[in-house]
């Protein structure tokens, strides 16, 4: 057990340090075990850098940025076994346009050997949609789809 | 591998049949509060086998029939069907489209088919594991496993690495 | 010990059943201490039926659903003794256009006493705005303010 | 009472000094993820005696004061200032404009002044629980506290109402 956690990890680490340098265009971020102790209980400390700022704990970082070094960590553990399949529900919400756009550029690289399905309130995610599905309760308590649009040309605006 | 259609009827804010068409690429779900956007991320995992009636929100198995609105009844029984492309046989069996379907009635009385045929729940839990993509045939990224990485309580992101091993 | 919880939380239950009609537009909400045990050790249920919907304890109800809901709670709170200033930091996040509508009207209405400082992403909270700060680091690591807007009508634009 | 102005120096990442006026009704702060809008709230509430080094995100109170860029050298104080204008009499204090300044050096000393004059934290606290709207003259909400009150932790939940009460 302890020999798959560890090289579990490693795989997850090398995916995590990849994929940071994506989504923050730069900077660094890494995830370390605590030493000395047994690795099954060991605390797992996530840092961060983001350009131009100092390393931090995880803890000291922004409610934005703290989400984005989450969501990379999400796709660094996805990454050691991807499955054909990947759902996302609303993990956008605490991102700043410029962060969205990175966050979009992953999901759209990755959607080439994986299919996404992608809920979300954000116009700008929608952009980056093959295809677009609204769902609605205009008879209260009962959900309808209501509208099915191709072409992620940016012409996807929210249904409702 | 590719989810290629979701048929949703009876299960939660579903009452009516819904069939949604999956492509290649990015699938947008969009919608007022409410609405039911995470109600079709929980039939899927249904779908596939969740048992956990707490991961999908309710408190017994029945909770995900429709239970009703002022205007509408609930009804006896929830369904849902999954239908998978297999062109790189990554699914185990010998079919180019496989379809996964389960029912649930007010009695608690479950039915599970592939490609029609009644079989039990282990089949289809196989069948998922066979792909190779670990338990799940499937991730879903929400807003509970960010905060569960981010939580300062160690063992909750400890928990996270643990179900990636 | 006993009374004042009891005597705030009448007060709260009072201000969250006004405030909760208001947010969703009818429908109905309550909080509930549980019977039969002493209130200072009693699970606190939180129940709402938004319009045309069925009766639920919050944890069955959408993510949108249950921040408002929240939210309600927390100016229900707030109004049992109100301070004369109130500060918003990003909770209109998971909530669809129309729930910020409603939310910035709430808040629209209470600062004709209160005064608010919101910090948010969202376009339509910026429009209830009468003035309108933008926060920027240009150099790394470097925060300064860049510019003042006046005049709630709509013509504030995320100034990044 | 209102707030008119907020002055802020060398307080995390608002190392130069750095000037809001507010006015009556509502104002925004907008800007990118991690540009110091939060940062903004925590010297308002470190200003008005919050002694909780996590509750301002630090391990200790020390790690308020700017620490530094790669191209900017740490500084040796942190400063925040508000400035309540006080025509209705609800702050205890005889002037029409009370301003309320804390500093704090890296050596951990720490100076409260009240319209520029040396004070101890107990008289800021003093002035603001006077004000007879609780123990804060200003309320915050933020997203952990939403989490709180939907926690599924019900000791959580009641610690809400007990902070209320
Ligand atoms: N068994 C059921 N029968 C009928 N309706 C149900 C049932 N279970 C849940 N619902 C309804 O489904 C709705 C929740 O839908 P869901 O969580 O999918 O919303 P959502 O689109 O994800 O919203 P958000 O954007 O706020 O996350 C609730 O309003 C609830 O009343
Ligand atoms: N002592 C310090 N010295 C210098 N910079 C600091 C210090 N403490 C925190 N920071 C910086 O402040 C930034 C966090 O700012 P803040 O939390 O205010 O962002 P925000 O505008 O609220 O973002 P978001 O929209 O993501 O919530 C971090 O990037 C951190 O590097
Ligand atoms: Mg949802
Ligand atoms: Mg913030």
């Amino acid at each position: 057990a302890r020999t798959q956690f560890l090289e579990t990890f490693d795989a997850v680490q090398q995916n995590f340090r990849s994929i940071f340098e994506r989504l923050f265009e730069g900077g660094y971020a890494d995830i370390r075990i605590e030493e000395g102790v047994d690795p099954l209980e060991a605390h797992i400390e996530i840092v961060a850098r983001p350009r131009g700022k100092r390393l931090s704990r995880i803890e000291l970082l922004s409610g934005g940025e703290r989400a984005l070094v989450a969501i990379g960590l999400l796709f660094a553990f996805y990454l050691v076994k991807p499955s054909p399949f990947c759902l996302l529900d609303e993990i956008d919400a605490p991102l700043d346009d410029m962060n969205i756009g990175r966050f979009t550029a992953l999901v759209k690289e990755l959607s080439e050997r994986t299919q996404f399905a992608i809920i979300t309130h954000n116009k700008r995610t929608m952009e980056i949609a093959d295809c677009l599905y609204g769902i609605t309760m205009q008879e209260p308590g009962v959900s309808k789809v209501v509208s099915v649009r191709f072409g992620g040309d940016g012409n996807g605006g929210e249904p409702e | 591998m590719e989810l290629k259609r979701l048929v949703i009827s009876g299960f939660k804010s579903f009452v009516d049949r819904t069939e949604l068409s999956l492509g290649t690429g990015v699938t947008a779900l969009v919608g007022p509060n409410g609405c039911g956007k995470t109600n079709v991320a929980e039939a899927i995992r249904w779908a596939l086998g969740e048992q956990n009636a707490r991961i999908l929100r309710g408190e017994r198995m029945e909770d995900l029939i429709f239970n009703g609105t002022r205007e509408r009844p609930p009804v006896g029984m929830a369904e849902v069907t999954l239908t998978f492309t297999n062109e790189q046989g990554l699914l185990p069996i010998d079919f180019e489209e496989v379809e996964i379907s389960r029912r649930l009635y007010r009695s608690g009385e479950s039915e599970y088919l592939i490609n029609r045929s009644p079989c039990r729940l282990r089949d289809v839990t196989d069948l998922i594991v066979g792909t190779g993509a670990g338990p799940h045939a499937y991730a879903i990224f929400e807003q509970r496993m960010v905060e569960a990485l981010l939580s300062s309580d160690p063992a909750q992101r400890r928990a996270m690495f643990e179900q990636a091993a």
